[in-house]
């Protein structure tokens, strides 16, 4: 399985659709300070179901929502969906081809989407799960967190190597 | 489930040692229980040893040191259990550079099994990508994304 | 007592409205107290506003948007009362190319008034001093002091 | 006032003495991962009176001292001087120089010297009251802190405000 392609819309900073074209090998993503490197880092959590607005670094799950700018009028949803090319048969599905997509109204609604057929977060958890993708797992690690692994307590320590084991 | 357990740890162990000498050029690593009568439940204790030096309390490592043991420790557990895709955000801004050359090259190497995508502001790191991405705001607080040749970026 | 905290503290604020706009190239920034009715005991709050984007909790801002905002912050106290030397250890390692060049020169500036001793990877803050000194470990463990000329530092 | 010269020896990796010479303007100190940079920005916060083994990133008082090396044995002290150059009189002091030395030895005792001449940590500490300067200043920056003054308790980021007030 690899991530193929991301498509961003409403999502922080990304208030025009933007799509992200991936590859086996290494991708590197630049820009300035505050360009939006990091909300992307955040888009593949939250399409991964992740629930906490604090892990996304917001104060309530609206904030994900493009909130407008000086020139711009904030959008009502923000939409994220990740395409994954599933030809080795990884994820627990027929279908070669894999697209997951989350959405966030701001009166709080959340829709879910597996290859367009609307579902629960709990299908999408549970099709990541034994993978280390999904919101657990320890695949993604967010900016100046690296270091978090030598300083938490040896309790949630252990809770990675739980994952991995 | 003790026993797998034990046998799981022992594993990222050994791979603990081989990516802190692989990255550090040296030295030792391990991971402890802090109470082996309590396989299940104990906690674990991280302990390395930068190449020439010392056995010291982790408090004492510098900044770039503490940084690339935690990054082994990472690595070792995508050896043990890798997972397809992996995205790391600016995990190399403490490092000098012959360390971060040292981490290019092996990212390179493990990413001939697991895709990456790395957030960067580092160049050694861009010249080990397969594919640069830009992500600009041309309209100020609005992002968007263009393609980056290598020699565009300043270093 | 409470007179001569607000005005101090007005002054703090000022500096960094102005500290905040020279460092971002726009942008307001402030400081509150939580509590009007207790200007001894209470706590302060930040405020900050990159140029073009919405006012927003500081939580959201980036890696390197906060940084330069701390860093806004020590500067305002600094400029409200300077002290002879000042010993920054690594301060800038999340600041793009072109804010490291805004924060180089900025510090360029302030060393007419006080000394400053600063510790970096970084090839502009290296570009600003007036002296370099290379600190290296020949016996492993043990640290010694070099002078260095900066074009054998490699980028 | 300005910090002419740091003298240290055994403190840290500084097994062998070291003199750094400083002069107004900038001094940039550079070098590889581990090799000491972050050691001279802890002897200097040392000398000026810092009690807690937690700011010097050790354990107990007794880890600045050099403990050795896989070639090297440890040493019994750890010593560290710093001169500064007070032509403009900001110290409360008669002297155009001024020096300042702390040394501790591997029994928990402690020396601190004034132009040379035995005193207490508080004649150091009321020294460089009101300088901005020493243990409670905010003129020492540590590696990984410069974010920590937001996020602060607002209480602590009083503490500050009140000192540089
Ligand atoms: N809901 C939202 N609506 C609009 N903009 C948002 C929203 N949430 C976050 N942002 C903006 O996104 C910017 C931060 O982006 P991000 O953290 O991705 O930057 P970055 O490219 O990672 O920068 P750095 O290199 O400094 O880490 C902030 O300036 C913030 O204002
Ligand atoms: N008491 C001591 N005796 C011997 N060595 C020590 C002692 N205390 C710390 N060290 C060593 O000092 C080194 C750390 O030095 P320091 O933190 O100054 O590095 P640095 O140059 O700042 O590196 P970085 O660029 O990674 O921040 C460690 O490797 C540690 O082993
Ligand atoms: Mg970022
Ligand atoms: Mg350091």
């Amino acid at each position: 399985m690899y991530l193929k392609r991301l498509e961003i819309y409403g999502f922080k900073s990304f208030a025009n659709r933007v799509r992200i074209e991936f590859d086996k090998g290494i991708t590197a993503i630049v820009g300035p300070n505050g360009s939006g490197k990091s909300n992307i880092a955040d888009a593949i959590r939250w399409a991964l179901g992740e629930q906490s607005p604090k892990t996304l670094r917001g104060g309530k799950m609206e904030d994900v929502i493009f909130s407008g700018t000086q020139t711009r009028k904030p959008l009502g949803f923000a939409e994220v969906t990740l395409v994954l090319d599933n030809s080795d048969g990884e994820l627990p599905t027929e279908f070669s081809e894999v697209s997951v997509t989350r959405r966030v109204f701001r009166s709080g609604e959340s829709e879910y989407y597996i290859n367009r057929t609307p579902c629960r977060l709990k299908d999408i958890v549970e099709m990541f799960v034994d993978t280390g993708i999904g919101k657990d797992g320890y695949s993604i690690i967010g900016q100046g967190r690296v270091e978090e692994i030598l300083s938490m307590h040896s309790e949630s320590r252990r809770e990675i190597f739980e994952e991995a084991a | 489930m003790e026993e797998r357990f034990s046998q799981e740890f022992e594993l990222i162990n050994q791979h603990f040692q081989e990516v802190f000498s692989q990255l550090f050029g040296g030295g030792t690593a391990r991971l402890l229980l802090e109470d082996q009568s309590d396989i299940l439940g104990s906690g674990i204790e991280i302990v390395a040893q930068p190449p020439g030096k010392k056995l010291q309390n982790l408090s004492l490592l510098s900044g770039g040191e503490k940084a690339l043991t935690a990054i082994a420790i990472l690595f070792a557990i995508l050896k043990r259990k890798p997972t397809s895709f992996c995205v790391l955000d600016e995990i190399e801004t403490s490092l000098d550079e012959g360390n971060l050359d040292n981490l290019s090259r092996f990212i390179q190497e493990f990413s001939r099994d697991s895709q990456f995508i790395v957030i960067t502001h580092r160049r050694n790191t861009m010249q080990v990508s397969d594919v640069l991405y830009g992500i600009v705001m041309e309209e100020k607080g609005i992002s968007n994304i263009v393609s980056v040749r290598l020699e565009d970026r300043a270093s």
